[in-house]
């Protein structure tokens, strides 16, 4: 099991 | 003034088939130059980037910048509608509350017409810098389609593994595992079907197979797609349309 990142370290997600 | 005419309607059908089933409500932003979108699906993981340049359609007129908030589901009925082999015109006026869609076959002279209200999103338009990435590779979209979604059968999660000279793509489920392991390939004939690969660094990057699965439906806009990765920045998918291209950025999952 590995746990999903989101964008939001990348881009400025709302 | 919003006239922008493609001179088939599947065009379009495929550039929004191509992202529909991952994000709903999309702002696209008209322009002098061409009609631009973004979105991020629900769970933040997946950012879809679509640009159509003026030159992918028949004619092209924008006076001013208009936003259309459109909600997929309902333009796709709509889309659905129109012969493929029509031509379709999108007709807004500067302050929209609506869009038109016009499909027209010119050989029998039938026009259907169609107005679908707009929607007030309230989006963020991302400046997307350009990344530096550690491994470019170029491949048919088909064969990228196809892999992704035989190993999404025994797993949730692919592994993207590049060195040198290869391309593997891993899953590792209940039922089992299976890898697809390629290589650089040029096909003189069919220039389309060879695979490139640019290497500056190894990557290994495991990715959710679900969100693989809606990025491949971008297959039907191109014959390649090109992919970028790096440890350090969401994954990049690109289908090129003959002027312009529809992106996916993708987060990975945490490698352990």
């Amino acid at each position: 099991y590995c746990e999903q990142k989101t964008l939001c370290p990348y881009f400025i997600v709302r | 003034m919003l006239e922008a005419k493609f001179e088939e309607a599947s065009f379009f059908k495929r550039i929004i088939d191509g992202f529909k089933d991952c994000v709903q409500l999309v702002n696209f932003q008209c322009k002098d130059d061409g009609i631009i979108a973004q979105a991020v699906d629900d769970s933040r993981v997946l950012l879809v980037s679509l640009e159509i340049g003026s030159e992918s359609f028949q004619t092209y007129r924008c006076d001013h910048p208009i936003t259309l908030g459109i909600d997929l589901n309902s333009l796709s009925k709509i889309l659905r509608c129109g012969n493929n082999t029509d031509t379709l015109t999108l007709i807004a006026d500067d302050t929209p509350d609506s869009v038109l869609l016009l499909f027209e076959d010119t050989k029998r002279e039938r026009i259907a017409e169609y107005s679908l209200k707009l929607m007030d999103i309230d989006a963020d338009f991302l400046k997307i810098e350009e990344l530096a990435y550690e491994s470019t590779l170029m491949m048919p979209s088909a064969e990228f389609a196809k892999n992704v979604r035989d190993l999404s059968q025994l797993s949730d999660s692919l592994t993207f593994t590049i060195t040198k000279e290869t391309i593997k793509f891993q899953a590792d489920g209940d039922i089992g595992s299976g890898s697809v392991i390629l290589k650089p390939y040029v096909n003189m004939d069919d220039p389309d079907q060879s695979i490139k690969l640019e290497m500056e660094q190894p990557v290994d990057l495991t990715f959710g197979s679900k969100y693989l699965l809606d990025i491949v439906k971008g297959s039907a806009l191109s014959n390649k797609v090109g992919i970028r990765l790096s440890s350090e920045a969401p994954a990049l998918f690109q289908f090129d349309l003959s002027s312009g291209f529809l992106q996916f950025f993708l987060a990975p999952k945490f490698n352990d």
